[in-house]
């Protein structure tokens, strides 16, 4: 893993004091296959070596370390520094409904992630209502119905021959009218370069105003999610991100190309298949996933 | 790179970029350029535009030697073929795409809908079946995959089915308990007929990184996985985990996806993905 590496790299300067850029350069270059290696894209990659390298030349190596472990210190601070040192929390409508839509890519777990957080906020006693806005895929309506029921939630499924629109729309009246605390939009999925379909959400978005616009993200997605992300902020001006999948072995580069590229910050994160909550997001902890 | 620039650290920096950005993945780009490295210092390739044709024919070569056609014995009826592959990726689409292909041939097809645990997923594939008129072997959600197997082998036996295609459930190769299930799908599809399943595909989605080679890793080991589908290649990502893939498991890759209907499948061509990945 990187810590061997590093700690190989700096075998060779032993009773080093100080951190000199020739004796950081040979760990800068393990650091950057370690970062590529999960995933994170290749320019974030550059960016971020440049400003480890700027902290790094000059640094006193603490008595305490060696001067690899030095450099990991510096770097692991830095990932966090980037990806935001603590989890932002989902915001809340000053009235109610709050409105959450859920947007992203095809298959990267937005049905299921609504259902995880319908769970959660309906756990807090706050009326929530699942709204099935993807006409699209076979079966979705009846995926989303069944995980309304296996989580105890009222979904709001007019068919598929509704435009989603004019779905979110009258869910969000709905909402209004009978009280919700908050409304989930289960978005189809769709490239990030089929304007026809980005376009329906801009115009979901201009008809309900949600509080939050998710961009579900997969863990394992490679070099793409920075394009992907980039073309939903611009498009949509995303609140946030939800990672998925992050049960696996997947290191998750992705979340550090997406908060670098976007500005925004991952809030939840999905660990498993069943609907239990989503968990909030862990800077720390995806800072360690993604070094190795 | 433009045309004839010669070349210089700047532009070999300017090539490990591209290469990296397709997903090629560290250790191949640096195979790759090291080998680039070594034609340039016998003065073996002049320009931007060679060099990008060298890289090229590179991909192309290793991936033409892993190509394979969706091939079936006709003499073996039914001729069954098993879809596995992490969550999401598409697999249940995919089955759609090869069932329309083989109904076009003018086969008799039968589905399999061995996804008993996700919400919708029978309801999904038998609304695939509906839409493609042929029948959907199921059971009732929670039902025991194996079960809706080996039923579905005996439906195709007695219906005389060409070809039986079986839907699983997406799983994250990392659960051991469910890559337990899938070895026992298999195991239990053999018992029904011997030989059977005869082709094993993999799903893998375009747009994942270098967690493709570990999925891949892990599904070979389970079950024995005849051919890979690369999905989502009509987004922005290229898909060169390919390359990692099939050189490290010896698998061919048989097929890509490049949409969400039925008629969205093609043959994987080297020569077109490996242009393709430097568009
Ligand atoms: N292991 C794991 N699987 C997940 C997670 N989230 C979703 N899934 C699975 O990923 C697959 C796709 O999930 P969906 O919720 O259908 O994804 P989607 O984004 O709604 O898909 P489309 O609507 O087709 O774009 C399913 O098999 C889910 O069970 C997660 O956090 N961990
Ligand atoms: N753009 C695009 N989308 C695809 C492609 N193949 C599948 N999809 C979409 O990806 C999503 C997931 O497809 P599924 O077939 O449900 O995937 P799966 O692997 O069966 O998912 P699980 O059973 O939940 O693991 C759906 O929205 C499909 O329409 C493809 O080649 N291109
Ligand atoms: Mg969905
Ligand atoms: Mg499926």
């Amino acid at each position: 893993n990187l810590s061997d590496r590093l700690q190989g790299v700096f075998k060779k300067l032993r009773g080093q004091a100080r951190l000199t850029e020739s004796n950081i350069s040979d760990a800068l270059r393990e650091v950057r296959i370690a970062l590529l290696e999960a995933d994170v894209n290749f320019r974030v990659v550059k960016q971020f070596i440049n400003r480890v390298s700027e902290r790094s030349v000059g640094a006193d190596v603490l008595k305490s370390l060696t001067p690899g472990q030095q450099v990991i210190k510096i770097v692991h601070q830095e990932l966090i520094n980037l990806m935001g040192r603590t989890a932002e929390p989902l915001t809340r409508a000053p009235a109610p409904p709050t409105v959450y839509m859920l947007v992203g890519l095809q298959g990267s777990g937005k049905t299921t992630s609504c259902g995880k957080l319908a769970r959660m906020i309906a756990g807090e006693k706050r009326k929530t209502l699942l709204v099935a806005a993807d006409i699209y895929r076979p079966a979705a309506i009846d995926q989303l119905k069944t995980i309304g029921k296996q989580v105890g939630v009222e979904v709001y499924a007019p068919g598929a021959e509704y435009d989603p629109v004019d779905i979110c729309r009258d869910a969000v009246s709905k909402g209004k009218a009978e009280l919700f605390d908050t409304v989930i939009l289960d978005t189809a999925g769709r490239l990030h370069i089929d304007t026809a379909l980005m376009d329906e959400l801009k115009n979901i978005r201009k008809a309900v105003n949600p509080q939050e616009i998710l961009l579900v993200a997969d863990a394992m997605t490679g070099q793409d999610a920075v394009n992907i992300a980039m073309t939903f902020n611009t498009d949509l001006d995303i609140s946030g991100v939800i990672l998925t999948k992050l049960d696996g072995d997947a290191r998750g580069g992705a979340a550090l190309s997406i908060k670098s590229a976007t500005g925004k910050p991952v809030k939840l994160v999905g660990m498993g298949e069943k609907l239990t909550p989503l968990e909030p997001f862990h800077p720390d902890r995806m800072a360690s996933r993604i070094l190795g | 790179l433009s045309g004839h620039q010669t070349i210089n650290e700047d532009v070999l920096d300017e090539i490990e970029e591209l290469m990296i950005l397709s997903d090629l993945g560290v250790e191949t780009t640096r195979i790759i350029i090291d080998g680039l490295r070594e034609k340039l210092a016998r003065k073996e390739l002049h320009d931007a535009e060679i060099v990008r044709n060298y890289i090229r024919s590179e991909i192309e070569r290793i991936l033409a030697g892993h190509t394979a056609q969706l091939v079936r014995d006709k003499s073996v009826r039914p001729w069954i073929i098993m879809i596995v592959g992490v969550n999401g990726v598409g697999k249940t689409t995919t089955i759609a795409k090869i069932a329309r292909r083989y109904r076009e041939e003018g086969c008799s097809v039968l589905l399999a809908a061995g996804d008993t645990f996700r919400a919708g997923a029978i309801e999904q594939l038998k609304e695939w079946g509906r839409r493609l008129e042929v029948d959907v072997i199921a059971h009732d959600e929670g039902a025991d995959p194996s079960a809706v197997a080996w039923d579905a082998v005996a439906a195709a036996k007695s219906r005389d089915a060409d070809i039986l295609i079986i839907d699983t459930a997406g799983r994250l190769h990392t659960k051991t308990n469910l890559m337990e299930e899938l070895k026992k799908v298999q195991r239990v599809i053999g018992k029904n007929m011997t030989g059977a399943p005869h082709e094993i595909l993999l799903v893998l989605d375009a747009t994942t990184g270098q967690n493709a080679v570990l999925q891949a890793r892990e599904f070979c080991q389970t079950v024995d996985v005849s051919g890979i589908c690369l999905t989502k290649l009509d987004g922005t990502a290229k898909g060169g985990i390919i390359v990692s893939v099939v050189q490290e498991l010896n698998i061919p890759i048989k097929l890509i996806g490049i949409g969400e209907r039925m008629d969205d499948l093609r043959d994987f061509v080297a020569e077109s993905f490996s242009r393709a990945l430097f568009d």
